[in-house]
């Protein structure tokens, strides 16, 4: 009889998933412990899936109490390292991205008779606030019952905790549900999820998993002040999210390609968002819709006020669109950027509203799918589209870019998006795809704030990360992060700028540095030097935005910051990669974490991120079984002996999707 | 509530006391030139039976009808209204809001400054005590700074003190009170007997207050104010 939780000599005895968030920085520790119970060696892996938005910051293999650290190198070395190991047949972690918000990270190792090994992925991500609460998305996908499975987390936030949640969409049972305990309490929160063995079996008699699917964790913060700074070791923190403030009006142009890439399921998507969307406009605003194929055809031909008769018309108009035709993107965009541009210069629009709305909430959102292949009409050319748009618009309002489904140019729609300082997103042709572009949608429909300023004492702060925003949004928070000059300062100031839907507003933050260290006593719940990390970490994202639409000298520039910073603080980032070299009958194993990014922008990025996300196939080779499990998947490999390797079944040779 | 005049060409004071039931709202400012006026709302102790019957404002209500702009002020919250457009404030903000010919500025936990274009300048300050005090709840006051560009219309408790107007005191004579001598007041045709006391003025230090000696005028203000106090009950805030 084979003991619970053996499949195939590999026994997983422990995985525990530990997450640590101190002022929505958060730490997370995922390990696993596994011992090969069978005669001969066996190939173990492990497969974590953790967020786009992650940075891997330590991975350690511990092989019979050895441990092998990971150490973070540019990518170029680590790809010859890696280079190496894979033409001598051996195993290497990849990372690609899975699904929507997910990348997968994949390593595997032999591991002898009667051996232990234990796997131990740490990575760091500041959680983001939307719509009102900060997320923590956890990915559980055993296929093996594990005997000790957990997923602990404890969450620190000096402001006070307003509300905790967690789910899981698995938990289909009372019984189930009696392994997850959340609970918060004034500073401090935790969540805990420790199935038994029994609880974790898809039926009584199975020795299947039915862990499989998202674990959430969903909470946020008092907001009793509207703004918060935390300072710790000389780097401070200034977290941004004022309430109950009037919304800014709108001035919306929905640009959307109607031409044939789109028809069938996406339009009638498309149709639906837009139909929800025009239910929640507010009477205040203003829109107008510009249908591109082949030609380019408006609603009405200027912006509209959102009345209850006009909405009315926009609904039938809306329902009576139809895909078919070429792509012109061009004159779509610049038709409707002309639109914005004349109600403001005729005032078409009330006078305050349309400096507020113009400047920050008009929404451009091209809802393009770019033909697949695309068949465009009118100017085509990329860099001439984008020249086209940004001159303009010339940095007077944003312009978001959602992207339908997978076999469009994104690069192309989130370059342009993020040099009109609006953003892209790519909606996933599944059946929420309505539900996707009307998310979107509601992000960006209440703004609170326009041209948001964050100002701090001059020759106070080095090393400041964005400290303006075109807008603030309701539910959102800005978040700015910097080093002071004086460590020993005993009071910070911070001013905050904007201007709201009918008055200017200036939002004073005084900190008292000994308030501040009271605030932060709770030592056991801080990370040691977590604002830096934060600084960081944010820093690096900020860089490797702005380096997606720099070019030439800047560019370089923006690159050699953002690796520095990536090697100091032990980042996987875009332009970094973790090696892990397990000494092995005399060889080097290798094992690397990477990032990918979303899909070839440059020509300094695709080739390492082709080679990263592409398994090599190295015949004869024997093929793997794999299993999974929390975060996690686990395989033996057929073969006979210690140094034998194994490759995955099935070897997808593109980029991924993403 | 209490209500000190500051009378500077004087160099004096006088004060006189209004006490209204919980949840009567007073008029203390009304200018129909203007636009401008300010109610404000009383509040009595946590508990009813509390011995002494002591009132304070709970709620202001500043609103300019030409601006179409209101602020409702609370010990808990600011609301403010430009038309339909509302935004709240806690005490715990440090915010300025600004648009033409308004300022509103509220410095965290101790008071808010609203000033209308050049010429009318209220504050109000927050007085807090301990949460669990078994009696006494938080409670506001409120101070005329400046109101040289309010019209000589302007009344209310308050407004109606806004002009010059005269008072004389003579025969200082010992009260009932040993340390605090009466003396008769001849102020707007009537004769009253006053008491030499103080009031405190809370606008530079919200918790000790800055002494400022007055003449007390009792019953209410009778004979001081216009008319009875009753006369100046309004049914809402706003």
């Amino acid at each position: 009889s084979r003991p619970l939780g053996v499949v195939d000599g590999i026994e997983v005895y422990s995985t525990k998933i530990s997450c640590k968030v101190t002022s929505r920085f958060a730490h997370n520790v995922v390990t696993t412990r596994a011992v090969n119970r069978a005669d001969t060696a066996k190939e173990v892996s492990f497969d974590v899936e953790l967020p786009k938005t992650a940075f891997i910051t330590n991975f350690t293999l511990t092989i019979d109490g050895v441990t092998y650290p990971g150490n973070v190198k540019e990518k170029e070395v680590a790809k010859k390292q890696y280079e190496k190991a894979v033409s001598q047949g051996k195993t290497a972690g990849l990372v690609k991205a899975s699904g929507r918000k997910l990348e997968k990270f994949t390593v595997s190792v032999n591991v002898a008779a009667g051996s232990k090994v234990s796997f131990e992925l740490t990575y760091e991500e500041l959680l983001k606030r939307h719509k009102g609460k900060y997320e923590m998305y956890l990915k559980v996908q055993p296929k093996q019952l594990i005997k000790h499975f957990e997923i602990e987390a404890d969450i620190f936030e000096p402001q006070g905790i307003s509300m905790l949640d967690a789910e899981a969409s698995f938990i289909t049972n009372d019984l189930l549900g009696s392994a997850l305990t959340k609970s918060f309490s004034g500073k401090k929160g935790h969540v805990s999820f420790k199935p038994s063995l029994d609880q974790q079996r898809s039926c009584p008699t199975c020795t299947d998993s039915l862990l499989k699917g998202d674990f959430t964790i969903t909470y946020d913060v008092n907001r009793e002040s509207p703004a918060n700074v935390q300072i710790v070791n000389g780097y401070f923190v200034h977290f941004f999210a004022p309430q109950g403030l009037p919304v800014v009006s709108k001035n919306v142009v929905f640009v959307i390609d109607v031409s044939g890439s789109m028809h069938g399921q996406k339009i009638k998507q498309t149709k639906d968002a837009l139909l929800k969307i025009l239910e929640d406009m507010k009477e205040d605003d203003y829109l107008n819709f510009i249908l591109f194929s082949g030609d380019v055809t408006t609603w009405k031909g200027n912006l509209v006020q959102a009345t209850p008769e006009s909405i009315q018309q926009a609904r039938e108009f809306v329902m009576n669109m139809n895909a078919g035709g070429m792509t012109n993107i061009n004159d779509g965009l610049l038709r409707g950027i002309s639109m914005l541009n004349t109600a403001r210069e005729v005032n078409a629009v009330p006078e305050r509203s349309t400096s507020i709305t113009e400047l920050v909430q008009t929404v451009a959102g091209a809802v393009a799918g770019l033909g697949t292949p695309p068949s465009p009409s009118g100017e085509s050319r990329p860099k001439k589209i984008q020249e086209n748009v940004r001159n303009a618009i010339r940095g007077k309002f944003p312009l978001y870019n959602l992207g339908f489904g997978n076999n469009l140019n994104y690069n192309f729609l989130e370059s342009m998006a993020l040099e009109n300082h609006g953003l892209a997103r790519r909606i996933y042709e599944d059946s929420d795809a309505n539900l996707q572009l009307q998310g979107f949608y509601e992000e960006v429909a209440n703004p609170l704030l326009t041209g948001v300023e964050v100002e701090y004492p001059e020759n106070t702060i080095l090393d400041l990360t964005q400290n303006t925003y075109q807008h603030f949004y309701d539910g959102s928070e800005i978040v700015v992060a910097g080093r002071l000059v004086d460590k020993d300062l005993n009071s910070f100031k911070a001013d905050v700028k904007g201007h709201g839907a009918v008055n200017d507003l200036t939002f004073t933050e005084e900190v008292d540095m000994k308030e501040m260290e009271k605030a932060l006593r709770e030592r056991e719940y801080i990370f040691g030097n977590y604002i830096e990390r934060l600084w960081a970490y944010l820093t690096i994202e900020q860089l490797l935005e702005k380096r997606k639409n720099a070019h030439g000298e800047e560019k370089k520039n923006l690159t050699a910051q953002a690796l520095d910073l990536s090697l100091k603080y032990h980042f996987v980032t875009p332009l970094t990669s973790m090696v892990v070299t397990k000494p092995e009958d005399s060889e080097e194993q290798t094992a690397i974490a990477d990032k990918p990014g979303e899909g070839p922008t440059d020509a300094e990025v695709i080739p390492s991120m082709a080679y990263l996300t592409r398994y090599q196939p190295q015949p004869p080779q024997t093929p793997c079984h794999h299993g999974e499990f929390p975060g996690s998947s686990w395989g033996k490999a057929q073969g006979p002996g210690p140094s034998t390797s194994c490759l995955p079944r099935s070897q997808p040779h593109r980029v991924d999707g993403d | 509530p209490h209500f000190l005049i500051q009378i500077p060409e004087k160099g004096d004071a006088i004060c006189f006391n209004i006490d209204g039931d919980p949840g009567t709202v007073l008029r203390l400012i009304q200018d129909p030139v203007t636009g401008l006026t300010v109610n404000g709302q009383v509040i009595g102790d946590k508990s009813p039976d509390s011995k002494t019957r002591k009132t304070y404002f709970g709620k202001l209500g500043i609103a300019n009808a030409q601006m179409d702009f209101r602020i409702e002020v609370r010990p808990d919250k600011i609301t403010l209204w430009n038309g339909a457009a509302q935004s709240t404030f806690s005490w715990l903000d440090t915010v300025t809001v600004a648009q033409d010919g308004l300022s509103v500025r509220i410095n965290r936990k101790k008071n808010m400054v609203v000033s209308f274009g050049d010429g009318v300048t209220f504050v109000v300050v927050l007085h807090q005590v301990w949460k669990k005090h078994p009696i006494h709840q938080d409670f506001l006051g409120f101070y005329v700074v400046d109101s040289h560009r309010m019209s000589a219309q302007t009344h209310g408790l308050l407004g109606q003190f806004f002009h010059p107007f005269e008072f004389k005191v003579s025969d200082v004579h010992p009260g009932s009170d040993p340390t605090k001598p009466d003396a008769t007041m001849v102020v707007k045709n009537h004769r009253l007997t006053v008491t030499r006391g103080s009031q405190k003025d809370y606008r530079k230090d919200v918790s000790s207050g800055t002494k400022v000696a007055c003449w007390f005028v009792h019953n209410n203000g009778q004979g001081l104010i216009d008319g009875v106090p009753s006369d100046y009950i309004v049914p809402d805030l706003f």
